[in-house]
């Protein structure tokens, strides 16, 4: 996180105004988007709010449009959602928000004001803009879900490093608030990947509400949240392969596949996981990979994997097996799997190994970094 | 991704938003003409910024990332 030249409200009581309305949301939706965006640093830190009706606010908000007097122009849809000030008198901490966008107050359609006033506010407050992905300060927006928001590790610890931490906080030892989600880190020794697949030649690496995505051209893995790149995905995906018969990448959670052709999620999914021919027994998938000489797909499940012909449409007799029958050596669960250059790597823990499908051997032990570089 | 060079509208679009959130000023006087170019520079600083791979110039993942919806506040701050 950073901030602006430690710029903070002198006081922990802070007033807010909103002056004016979008026509996009009712009234109510508009109070209560504003109320919660409030909420969010409130729940975290000394700051409480208070809303008037009349004067000058600390915090005023409002929508406008293109020139709306504060001498930074709009631009119209989309671009520039909003922008806000820095703590300070006059001008200084207010909000305005883009007319020019559709702000929504719960769908996955245009742009939600809960979110973004969540954003603005932060600045309203004294934090700039953060680079961690998975921060609420990131620049740029991103779907999440409202009704599950929880204010990330980055932006709680910025906004505690002004204000200090709510004093209120957590009264009853029992019952303790939920940590803050961070931001999975590929330079930690103990990340535990939930799923690695190809994609055209890119390499894909899901953690949590991430992915990495890696290719040839570039030696930087880019983080993305799933959700900037799939609204419709769920997160916490628990397998992921690319079958070249089909040049689709399938993702799996729970019961449930979903299909992507390039990045576009496929029409009709997600669908059930007996689609791939696996039993209704089977509840989650650990782990899968195409096996790009037999030409079948392999579903890792506990300590069994099956085998799946996508071309018959049918499992192949004699799964499932044990996952240590198939490949030696492989005692530990399977927690994500993908070929690469005709290597079979099975992931356990922070762990790879490495094998050859033609002779079953395991050829080396390995580490995340291999793959997803520090 | 697109794999074509950038467009006149994808060069506009970098300048508007390198002035607007990486503070591009005007480059002007001799000092422009040694090292890389302040533009670039500022390229670079937005790839790094948002972990892409810094190469300074305008490759395709930079022009997709500046036409992601955002928030208008700068990222670098002016020195004050």
């Amino acid at each position: 996180f950073t901030t602006f030249d430690n710029r903070k409200w002198q006081t922990n009581q802070v007033t807010y105004r909103i002056e004016n309305y979008t026509p996009d949301m009712s009234v109510a939706e508009v109070d209560n988007s504003i109320e919660r965006a409030l909420q969010v640093w409130a729940k975290v830190s000394p700051l409480r709010f208070t809303r008037i009706y009349s004067g000058t606010a600390d915090i005023m908000i409002s929508f406008g449009t293109r020139n709306h007097g504060d001498s930074y122009p709009f631009d119209g849809p989309d671009g520039t959602l909003a922008h806000a000030f820095s703590p300070g008198p006059d001008i200084e901490g207010d909000a305005h928000f883009d007319d020019d966008e559709y702000f929504t107050f719960s769908s996955t359609r245009g742009y939600n004001l809960f979110l973004v006033a969540a954003h603005e506010l932060g600045h309203s407050l004294g934090l700039s803009h953060s680079n961690d992905p998975g921060a609420l300060m990131y620049p740029v927006y991103s779907y999440t879900d409202p009704s599950t928001f929880s204010l990330p590790r980055d932006d709680v610890n910025g906004i505690q490093y002004i204000y200090g931490p709510n004093p209120d906080v957590n009264p009853n030892p029992d019952k303790p608030d939920p940590t803050p989600p961070s931001t999975p880190d590929a330079c930690d020794p103990t990340l535990v990947l939930d799923a690695v697949t190809t994609l055209r030649g890119e390499k894909m690496f899901f953690k949590g509400r991430f992915f990495w995505r890696s290719y040839s051209q570039s030696s930087t893995p880019q983080q993305n949240l799933i959700k900037t790149f799939w609204p419709g995905l769920p997160d916490n995906i628990n397998a992921a392969y690319e079958s070249q018969l089909s040049d689709r990448v399938f993702l799996f959670k729970d019961r449930q596949v979903w299909a992507l052709s390039g990045y576009d999620i496929v029409p009709g999914y997600p669908k059930n996981l007996n689609s791939l021919g696996l039993p209704s027994t089977v509840k989650k998938v650990d782990a899968a990979l195409y096996d790009v000489d037999s030409r079948k797909s392999l579903f890792f499940v506990g300590d069994y994997y099956y085998s799946y012909d996508e071309e018959m449409k049918r499992m192949d007799k004699g799964f499932p097996k044990r996952v240590d029958e198939g490949f030696p050596g492989m005692t530990s669960k399977v927690t994500a799997a993908f070929q690469v250059r005709s290597f079979t790597y099975l992931y356990s823990g922070s762990y790879v190994f490495e094998y050859s499908m033609r002779t079953r051997r395991q050829l080396r032990v390995l580490g995340n970094s291999y793959f997803l570089p520090c | 991704l697109p794999i074509s060079p950038p467009t006149e509208e994808d060069e506009v679009l970098a300048e508007t938003y390198l002035k607007r959130f990486f503070n591009l000023t005007e480059e002007t006087g001799p000092t422009a003409r040694r090292g890389p170019s302040q533009r670039s520079r500022k390229v670079s600083e937005m790839q790094t910024f948002f972990g892409l791979q810094v190469t300074g110039t305008l490759d395709a993942e930079t022009v997709t990332m500046m036409k992601k919806p955002r928030c208008g506040v700068p990222d670098v701050q002016p020195s004050r």
